[in-house]
């Protein structure tokens, strides 16, 4: 089955959208068919996607709820190797739903398990998750075999880090034991920004290999892509940013070679 | 009584902390005596107001949950102006805890509204709100007198802001029936990247008078200043980021004669 990876990072505006598109995009053009799950209420994967607000009746809340199986709510794009469930609003009320359920921290995986069949025709899963440590962002834990935190080149970044592996240690031991740390990319990197350097040597010192050899950098080709719902990779194939996303690609092939 | 702003926006790494802190420093630096509160559970305002982690015992958690009394948890900083209860990272628990409870939204405000007598040595409290319309965010626009909105001049930042201000007005009816809009900064703002002038202009066709005539310029300045735990008006008082926020200081000072 699939190799399933959420994208997480409970700090804000940290590029979790922006990897899981770009990153989605670049294992797609070498021919590896994808899903991305949009789990944020703000739904910034599904416009990046091009599915309009009047086409998300039907979204991740009716799969965490079960009122709705994969198949029927996953929508394709102009990309015959990249397909999204797209978010709806109505994910920010799901929380107060999901507290009351029993098994409240599996809904999605259990969701997942339930359709062998289309997941089969995926080879890799990434879940966009909400800025925050909430029950969504744990369903996407329990569910995944690995975690990619996107880490922002800037000081608050490092600050939150620590309570993240915290809570992925938390989750490997109550419920999903074989989840690992994909990596932790960094993002918007600016080389003649002190501050990027520092906190590049920081993580390089603290987390080594977890770090990925690719570093993202500030691109502002990238950030101008969603407006025409494209990756930056289709927005501007040769720029930095699409060479980036592209080396982040073959690092993650790499590493599940072996799965 | 104090004038209460909550600074918020659902979408991640707009400015949000940022705004507090240096607005809340710009007020502090004219004389007007400035009470924080770190309703994050990154407890990054608490970082950028040198309160360290291990000082956090008592924070805006107890206060919610009415364990401790204002004046009590309030911390002082080297600026005799500037005050803060810190965040812990308790808070991204606190959602459960609070769901529970029946007058689940006035927690802060009844909280506050006990304190008379502390309340009173401050005229503006600023409330830094989680990326996120949850419980805690609802609380603190149920408390505020009005809510302040950092935008950045990104394009997945408008399409949040229409969610926000319904939120705003379901709050309006809800519970709060003064919460007015303080204003809308545009923040991360640079005049040679079309996507930032195209967001600008797009806010103030739509959104007008609601926008603040002061733009928050990227300045390197104002992201390097929390690692020394200082403001931007501290860290370098004459950078475009000190000056911009001097600016936003006026307009909410002049906005705010009448009361
Ligand atoms: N490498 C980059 N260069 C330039 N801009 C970038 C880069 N990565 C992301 N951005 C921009 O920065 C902003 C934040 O990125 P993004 O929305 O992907 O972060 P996020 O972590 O998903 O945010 P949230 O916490 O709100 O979900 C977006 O406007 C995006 O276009
Ligand atoms: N005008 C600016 N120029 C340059 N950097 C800025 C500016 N405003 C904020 N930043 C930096 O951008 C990052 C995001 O800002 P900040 O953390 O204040 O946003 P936030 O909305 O509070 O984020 P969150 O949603 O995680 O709470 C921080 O690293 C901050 O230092
Ligand atoms: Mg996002
Ligand atoms: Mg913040």
């Amino acid at each position: 089955g699939p190799r399933i990876i959420a994208i997480t990072n409970q700090k804000g505006g940290v590029g979790k959208t922006t990897t899981v598109i770009n990153l989605g995009a670049a294992l797609a053009e070498r021919g590896i068919k994808v899903l991305l799950i949009d789990l944020d209420p703000q739904g910034n994967a599904s416009t990046a996607m091009g599915v309009e607000t009047s086409q998300r009746s039907s979204t991740t809340l009716d799969l965490l709820l079960g009122k709705a199986e994969l198949l029927s709510i996953i929508q394709t794009s102009k990309n015959p190797n990249l397909a999204i469930v797209p978010a709806s609003k109505d994910l920010s009320f799901a929380e107060v739903e999901l507290i009351k359920r029993r098994n409240r921290s599996e809904l999605l995986r259990q969701a997942l398990q339930k359709c062998q069949e289309t997941r089969r025709s995926y080879q890799f899963i990434l879940i966009d998750c909400p800025p925050s440590l909430n029950f969504i962002t744990i369903n996407a834990l329990v569910a995944s075999h690995a975690v990619l935190v996107p880490l922002q080149s800037e000081f608050y970044a490092l600050e939150g880090l620590s309570q993240l592996l915290v809570t992925v240690r938390e989750v490997r031991a109550a419920g999903n034991p074989n989840l690992r740390i994909e990596g932790i990319v960094l993002t918007m990197f600016d080389r003649r920004n002190n501050l990027s350097l520092q906190v590049e040597e920081d993580a390089r010192d603290n987390l080594g290999e977890l770090v990925f050899k690719t570093v993202i950098p500030r691109n502002v080709r990238i950030s101008e892509a969603p407006s025409f719902a494209k990756s930056v990779l289709e927005h501007d194939p040769t720029s930095k940013g699409a060479i980036a996303y592209r080396a982040l690609a073959a690092e993650v092939i790499a590493q599940n070679q072996k799965y």
